[in-house]
């Protein structure tokens, strides 16, 4: 999966990937003191595609609200709610909309599903449809953080901890591998890294397409931009 | 648009500087010899310092001529004719000094058009020379082609240089120069066949700046008044004061962003700048990042000894890490103030921070707003706070405004392979303090709406100017004072100023523009008007804005504050608009050029996120 990190007072973008074995949870979000916890499992493709890389996509994410005591479980298969102690199901293929007390859910059939948490957290997850017959891949999600300004300054996670200010400069543009992607030097926490301007795509307005964003790529997991390993956001399960 | 079925009868540049304040004339007719009408455009460049006072367009025997307005005003204008798919916009920057001035028409069939674009600037003294930058780029040889300056100087001309980057050998020679002790007369018109590249090209070699600088006699301490239809000049930089010495703390940015070219320029200009310190001065170097450093935790005498060890420390200055100005400049204050207290350093002698930085403050006090308070606030109004700002990345108001605010200015540093020079250029300006705490006075009750007349310092190589209204129109002469601190002693000169005959100093002339003293003041007041209108309190800064707007609209200026509409024959409903840019403008048309330079395959349905304005963190796949 791609990580973006926009940053509109800098009229910039910095990404990263997080690549692991197939099943592999990871943690988002995770914010203690408002009780919020988003993790996402990832599967990679039906079989190694001829050029021998194998590319990891989130499938799954669960998603808790201690606080408000609200929990949902979002596959490329279907959405779980569990609000005011029972499981609500809904499907992909409906459009639909929930709303409750602390959760708001609108399903968008066959393509998004925006929830706001109370006084916390907004997010969107889009459904990535794949030809079912598609000899490699398969449905995936991804998922969009629209509003975290409620949530605190403890908050972490692989997109949690950019959910503050991050200070870094770039300098030193020179040629790349690639003629139109020149490397730069990154100094960011203290580290200087070699990174390289691209870009990631932005599937809201076309879930299809996506619409291309120009951003500083930080080689290898994201090392040194991320704080410790990606490894270190690793968990044993979903909620 | 199409050259050879254009042709270019005259281009003619017509500058007259009295007494510093030049009126340039920029002049050009075409012919459109296509049997059907086509677009005929206008490009010229004038400098950044200059504000346009008049466009006009002749067509047909009907002359269409610009007027200026309040910008708001104009914008409304402006909008309709940018919704109206037209490009309205008339000047752009162009380069570190001049701003490009460009308009097309549509002519008819065999038709001559005659544009007119007049500006007027105060040329400012800088290490001890005015400057008048011509910057002419005929596309082809024009059939009557010239540059002409007119300089009128009452208080004597010191000397004239005239080159141009374009002069080959043999044009050389076209170049005339007359001057006498009060005028000099330069001009230049080659011929058509001595402006081509080689017998027979289409090509032209004039294509670069045309430069003549010079310098006047300064004879009187007192400096030079004149007295011209009602208002007054007084022109002060006394040529024989010793210098006062300084005490000045490099505040140097060495974050990340300044590695390789920039760090090792900056290096070099330190090198430069440490070898020409004074041996009286004191010094003390402070490179930061998110970490403050210092060579010495105090200032030290510029002594060989000294300034040797600094030089080895300065090249062991490294770029890394994230910027924090605050703490930094604080660090500066501190050690000025201590060795002030202490009485490390001498009494009479001169503060200055010069602080150079390529970025935006990201760590410890990163609020700008709350820097330039700490910053006022730690200075007092006691010392100089100079600001260079490396690059494109810097807010340059941010540097502006603070410098503005403590005794100083801001100046730009351009990323190229000369900023080293640029960078010793800039301290060379500031290097010999002569006078502080200068006061210009006049008799109050001869006298009204005068600029500026208390100066925290006079550098040698530059000028104070100050100029006034004469509350009697009839008055001849009347009694100046200067007072000032000086080196040993505080500087006092007293004289009276009196009226020069200009009829007798030039009697050849029949006229040389005779309200130039009103509108060097007019320019001057509103120049300063400008600077107030970022500084100070809220209702300082509007009717400072609001008296810059009245005297600009009077007076006719193409400022920030005022916009000149010009209406095209074919386009009465979609006019177009010259504005003045600031520098600020300038910085951000570079950058966005900078940017489209490197990120050219930016794809363009990017664009829809570079302006919103809630952050979006997301994870996907592709």
């Amino acid at each position: 999966p791609h990580f973006i990190i926009e940053l509109p007072d800098r009229n910039d973008s910095l990404c990263f990937n997080i690549n692991d074995k197939p099943g592999t949870i990871f943690n988002l979000v995770t914010d203690p003191t408002t009780g919020i916890l988003v993790n996402g499992q990832i599967i990679g493709d039906k079989k190694i595609p001829p050029d021998g890389k194998i590319n990891t996509y989130f499938w799954r994410f669960g998603i808790v609200h201690q606080t408000l005591g609200a929990r949902l479980d979002i596959s490329t298969k279907d959405i779980s709610v569990f609000q005011d102690g029972e499981w609500v199901r809904l499907l992909w293929s409906d459009t639909a909309s929930i709303k409750g007390a602390n959760v708001e859910l609108l399903v968008t059939k066959d393509r998004s599903l925006t929830v706001t948490l109370k006084d916390s957290v907004k997010f969107v997850i889009l459904l990535h449809k794949v030809w079912a017959n598609h000899p490699y891949h398969r449905d995936y999600l991804g998922f969009y953080t629209l509003d975290s300004h409620l949530l605190s300054s403890s908050t972490h996670g692989l997109l949690g901890q950019f959910y503050r200010p991050i200070d870094y400069e770039v300098t030193d543009l020179r040629p790349g591998a690639v003629p139109e992607k020149p490397d730069a030097t990154m100094y960011v926490k203290g580290r200087e890294l070699t990174v390289t301007r691209g870009w990631q795509r932005d599937f809201r307005r076309d879930v299809k397409n996506g619409e291309d964003v120009p951003c500083w790529f930080i080689h290898n997991n994201g090392t040194g931009l991320i704080d410790g390993e990606a490894t270190d956001y690793v968990v044993s399960g979903l909620f | 648009a199409n050259e050879a079925q254009v042709e270019v009868h005259s281009m003619a540049v017509d500058c007259t500087v009295t007494s510093r304040f030049a009126h340039t004339v920029m002049t050009s007719v075409a012919l459109n010899k296509a049997n059907s009408s086509q677009e005929i455009s206008f490009d010229v460049e004038l400098p950044k310092t200059a504000f346009i006072t008049n466009f006009s367009m002749e067509i047909e025997g009907e002359v269409y001529v610009g007027q200026v307005k309040e910008k708001e005003k104009a914008k409304k204008q402006y909008e309709k004719a940018v919704s109206s798919g037209q490009t309205a916009g008339l000047v752009k920057a162009s380069g570190r000094k001049m701003e490009k001035f460009s308009v097309s028409v549509n002519i008819a069939a065999e038709s001559n058009v005659t544009f007119v674009l007049t500006y007027e600037e105060l040329l400012q003294r800088k290490l001890g020379r005015y400057e008048i930058l011509t910057r002419v780029k005929p596309k082809l040889p024009v059939q009557e082609f010239h540059i002409v300056a007119n300089i009128y100087e009452p208080q004597g001309i010191a000397f004239v240089d005239v080159h141009a980057n374009f002069l080959s050998n043999d044009l050389l020679p076209l170049v005339e120069k007359t001057v006498t002790a009060q005028k000099a007369h330069i001009s230049f018109s080659p011929t058509m066949e001595q402006q081509r590249k080689c017998p027979g090209c289409d090509g032209t070699q004039i294509d670069g700046d045309f430069v003549i600088n010079y310098d006047v006699e300064r004879a009187q301490t007192l400096g030079d008044i004149q007295i011209v239809n009602g208002y007054f000049v007084h022109f002060f930089a006394p040529s024989d004061l010793p210098r006062v010495p300084k005490n000045v703390v490099f505040v140097i940015d060495r974050s990340g962003s300044m590695s390789g070219n920039k760090m090792q320029q900056t290096r070099e200009a330190l090198q430069a700048i440490l070898t020409d310190l004074h041996e009286e001065d004191h010094f003390a170097l402070v490179p930061f990042d998110d970490k403050i450093l210092s060579w010495k935790e105090s200032l030290y005498k510029a002594t060989k000894e000294n300034v040797a060890d600094a030089l080895v420390y300065v090249q062991n200055i490294h770029a890394n890490g994230l910027t924090n100005i605050n703490d930094a400049v604080m660090k500066g204050i501190n050690m000025l103030h201590s060795d002030r207290e202490h009485k490390r350093i001498p009494e009479r002698s001169f503060d200055m921070i010069i602080l150079l930085t390529d970025g935006m403050p990201n760590t410890g006090e990163s609020n700008i707003a709350r820097i330039q308070e700490n910053v006022k606030s730690a200075l007092g109004g006691k010392t100089s706070l100079f600001c260079l700002g490396f690059g494109n990345d810097v807010d340059y108001s941010f540097l502006d405004v603070m410098s503005s605010q403590n005794r100083g200015l801001a100046r730009r540093i351009f990323e190229a392979s000369d900023a080293t020079l640029q960078l010793q250029g800039f301290y060379e300006e500031v290097a010999s303090p002569l006078l502080s705490e200068l006061d210009l006075r006049y008799p109050d009750s001869a006298v009204d709406a005068l600029t500026t007349n208390h100066f925290s310092q006079l550098f040698n190589g530059s000028e104070i100017v100050v100029a006034g209204r004469l509350t009697d129109n009839n008055l001849d002469n009347f009694m100046v004072d200067v007072f000032g601190q000086g080196f040993e002693n505080d500087f006092k000169v007293q004289g009276e100023a009196k009226a020069v005959d200009w009829n007798a100093l030039y009697p050849e002339e029949d006229y040389i523009f005779g309200d130039f003293t009103e509108r060097l003041w007019a320019y001057l007041t509103i120049q300063q008007l400008l600077d107030k209108s970022k500084i100070g309190a809220a209702d300082e800064k509007a009717n400072a804005t609001a008296e810059a707007l009245e005297m600009a609209l009077r007076y006719s200026f193409v400022t920030p504050l005022t916009s000149m509409v010009v209406t095209k024959p074919d386009s009465r409903d979609d006019p177009l608009i010259a504005d003045k840019l600031t520098e600020e403008q300038r910085q951000r048309e570079e950058k966005m050029a900078i940017r489209a330079q490197a990120y050219q395959y930016r794809p363009i349905q990017s664009q829809s996120y570079l302006h919103q304005s809630t952050p979006v963190y997301f994870v996907d796949g592709d």
